[in-house]
């Protein structure tokens, strides 16, 4: 229904902009209806604006600049509505350092209410996390997982 | 609401039964290129109802079942077992019981193309589980599933593609 | 065959005049996302001639002049010069005079849509340019020259696109 | 003409090969054209096998496997017809430790032929290099570049 679409834009809208300055350190976005006399219908447009920068469409931005942006959009959506688990395969490929770990404190804030599944390659990421899986493939074509649970590890140490 | 536990078995690269418990907070995956994480993520979207073989990197959903190596012969079908627990109480008729606070999800798909779905280990009807899952943000196609390379997807989308995502969380 | 100085102006986010070396053997460029890296690939992509803005990552050609910051004003052209060094005689009638050892070409476009290019410091035309790198793999849409993104778009690519790519070789 | 094509398919297929056994450290590929009876105008088919895999079409591979195929792909062109300079953008993203370092290893090797021009944010790749510059926004939309020349300071140094 238009009220249903039109509470879920608002809020998501809302909290893309607030997820952007978090993922960004500043700047600005938006999400607009291309038509607004159309709202049963219409397409959505993005426009971001990282700190220092001009407003434009995101299509213009930097590899990794388009990347924050859409994962802040994914993650607006995933407040609106939260599910239980919240998969990431390998989003941090095109980041800077400190773009990572800015989003791995923002992982790590949402992490206290959900559960995060990151697969990824970044150093910095992995250390964030509170347990580890290593897969392997020592006989090939056949997958197998490792554990190493951090928190195990330092009940252990302690 | 959280996941406890992934279980597979002849789904993609994991030939061998293999066991996955998921703890609070934050679970990283890693490994060398090609080792089968991503697999593990589409076993997941898979498990919760994805019925696209596309969005699961292959061409016909047999594609998914473990298809043999040069030592290992291919398996006649493939598994995968969520245990989780939800916070809330369902009821959902014709179904069998289930204790919301643990309980499992389970599908399993054969070479001839015979799909099964389990709830708790009894076998259950598709839109059994689709109704489980229900508002919790998993199933098919979900915004909380973000497989490799979606990310660049979601900026070279169309604005009606866009809204759909949006949609869906509506 | 070496390329041996990029500079440019007014080029994208280059707003003052850079001057860029490069060094026999593998040079790197690196910094935080956002900051210019992407845009000197543009760069020398456009220097040999890329007549395709959305190659250049913008809609229309004008796109590449920098167009202003709240405290900078855009700039009324775009200018980048690239210096290299040929092993081989090369004659293009109608040229200006130039040593292969050590010469330089380079583009220009005003606010305007006017273009201009030059072969040392002397206006030329865009096919004298052409003429020029015929042979050297440098040109627009070089199989030399792999923007962000280019690998992953390859592997989708159609069969049709893949063998356009080796005909450009051939 | 049909001749230069075919010249040229045979050459970057053999190039191919030899370089994905480079980059894998094993394995098979092949380049093989749609229909073999339409040289002029069939399209062409990637087919590979990573080391211990079973052969199959490239868009059933992982995403670090299908990122180092198609690099095998663009060096085998590239060698077939070498330019001064090759210029390579974030190729190194979706690469695990030791793909990374079989393809800068790869790099060196080919750069004492060709200038490359990498562009990275990895520090394994950065580590290869003989000149590295730095690009910098310290005023926000304006790019400035800083530059490290290690052979210069390892001159100095010495
Ligand atoms: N049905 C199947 N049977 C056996 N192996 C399969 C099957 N489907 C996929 N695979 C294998 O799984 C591997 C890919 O695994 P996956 O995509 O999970 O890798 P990855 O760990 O995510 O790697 P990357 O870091 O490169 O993204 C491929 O080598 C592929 O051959
Ligand atoms: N005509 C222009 N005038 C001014 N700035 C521009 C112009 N065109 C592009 N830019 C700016 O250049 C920046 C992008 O630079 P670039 O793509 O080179 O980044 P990058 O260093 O490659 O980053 P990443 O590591 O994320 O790929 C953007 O912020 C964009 O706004
Ligand atoms: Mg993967
Ligand atoms: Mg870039």
């Amino acid at each position: 229904s238009i009220e249903q679409f039109e509470e879920a834009f608002q809020a998501i809208r809302r909290n893309f902009q607030e997820v952007f300055q978090i993922l960004f350190g500043g700047g600005q976005c938006d999400l607009r209806l291309l038509d607004e006399d159309d709202v049963l219908d219409s397409g959505i447009d993005i426009i971001a604006q990282p700190p220092g920068k001009r407003l434009q469409n995101v299509l213009l931005l930097s590899g990794g600049e388009k990347a924050l942006t859409a994962l802040a959009l994914l993650i607006a959506i995933f407040r609106y509505r939260p599910s239980p688990v919240c998969v990431l395969d390998e989003v941090d490929a095109p980041l800077d350092d400190a773009n990572v770990n800015r989003f791995t404190r923002l992982v790590t804030e949402l992490s206290q209410n959900t559960q995060f599944i990151i697969i990824t390659h970044n150093k910095n990421t992995m250390e964030t996390a509170q347990t580890m899986y290593g897969v392997t493939m020592e006989e090939p074509g056949v997958s197998k997982i490792i554990g190493v649970d951090f928190r195990q590890q330092q009940a252990l140490a302690s | 609401n959280r996941i406890k536990k992934l279980e597979l078995v002849g789904f993609k690269s994991f030939c061998d039964r293999t066991h996955i418990p998921f703890n609070e907070g934050v679970t990283v995956i890693v490994g060398p290129n090609g080792c089968g994480k991503s697999n593990i993520s589409d076993a997941i979207s898979w498990v919760v109802g994805e019925q696209s073989a596309k969005s699961l990197r292959t061409d016909k959903m047999e594609g998914v079942i473990f298809n043999g190596t040069q030592k290992r012969k291919p398996t006649g079908f493939a598994e995968v077992i969520l245990t989780l627990s939800l916070d809330h109480e369902i009821e959902i008729p014709g179904a069998p019981e289930f204790n919301p606070a643990n309980f499992s999800i389970g599908r399993r798909l054969y070479r001839s193309g015979e799909s099964e779905y389990y709830l708790d280990g009894q076998r259950c009807r598709l839109k059994d589980i689709q109704a489980l899952l229900e508002g919790t943000g998993l199933g098919p196609n979900s915004y909380a599933i973000l497989e490799q390379g979606r990310i660049g997807q979601i900026l070279s989308s169309k604005p009606a593609e866009r809204r759909s995502l949006i949609e869906e969380a509506a």
